[in-house]
């Protein structure tokens, strides 16, 4: 994970996530 | 709440699950060649990585609005996204080459024929996404489907570090039941069609692969700029 640590912060940071 | 079991539907419009991918949608991002390097192959892969970077940004905050990809846990979404995100970027490129004939939208500030792309030392990857172009061309391919089909391809992306294999399939079976329910709608005259954009997937596959071997081979060559969230998803594959 340490080596994604972009990915995993914008996942974390983007908004309104929708759900079913 | 099952669709099907309703009265039966006059428009589009009441695919709930397609029209929030219809909003999800990110904006086309222009790439805005740097003016003060010199034309040549360089340059190009400068322009492409960084317009790939940006588009991963997009990419990224597009798919936490996809329908049910949030309730995945975290690790389950970064694989899924490790494993789609050169496909995701290939489908959008392809979809905004649909009305050209043989050159490749990566912008609409840049737009590559078959001459450009050799001069990238592209050649290969440009004929295998003008492949693609070609099949739904000729499919007619809507924005509706493509939208439906890129979340497929992600939910559908066969990475090997899922955690919760169960909740990564109901979010395919979802978009899957998405796409047919469309297809059954506005296509009722071809029972095959949903079919027919499934088949499409393993051409999108191949060619992302390719895509992540060559630009893989462009960064160990270390000649041209890379951002770091491009970096950092190359390494993943």
């Amino acid at each position: 994970k340490e080596k994604h640590k972009i990915l995993h912060r914008l996942l974390q940071n983007s908004s309104s996530p929708v759900d079913l | 709440q099952h669709h099907r079991n309703r009265s039966p539907r006059s428009s589009k419009d009441e695919n709930k699950v397609v029209n929030l991918l219809l909003e999800a949608e990110p904006e086309r991002v222009c790439a805005m060649p740097d003016p003060a390097l010199p034309d040549g192959d360089i340059k190009a892969l400068t322009t492409l990585c960084d317009l790939a970077d940006r588009e991963l940004m997009l990419n990224i905050s597009w798919a936490k609005h996809l329908p049910g990809f949030s309730s995945l846990c975290l690790s389950d979404q970064m694989s899924l996204l490790q494993s789609a995100w050169m496909e995701i970027l290939i489908l959008r490129v392809v979809f905004r080459s649909l009305p050209c004939e043989d050159r490749l939208v990566f912008a609409d500030d840049y737009v590559m024929d078959a001459e450009q792309a050799k001069s990238a030392g592209l050649l290969e990857l440009h004929l295998a996404i003008l492949q693609l172009v070609r099949r739904y061309r000729s499919m007619g391919l809507e924005r509706e489907e493509f939208v439906t089909l890129k979340a497929i391809a992600l939910a559908n992306s066969d990475s090997m570090h899922i955690e919760d294999v169960e909740a990564v399939q109901v979010l395919q079976d979802s978009l899957h039941e998405a796409l047919l329910d469309y297809e059954s709608v506005v296509h009722a005259e071809d029972p095959r069609r949903a079919g027919k954009l499934i088949m499409t997937l393993p051409l999108l596959r191949q060619t992302s692969a390719k895509a992540v071997r060559h630009f893989c081979s462009i960064k160990q060559d270390g000649r041209v700029p890379m951002h770091k969230l491009f970096l950092e998803l190359l390494e993943a594959n």
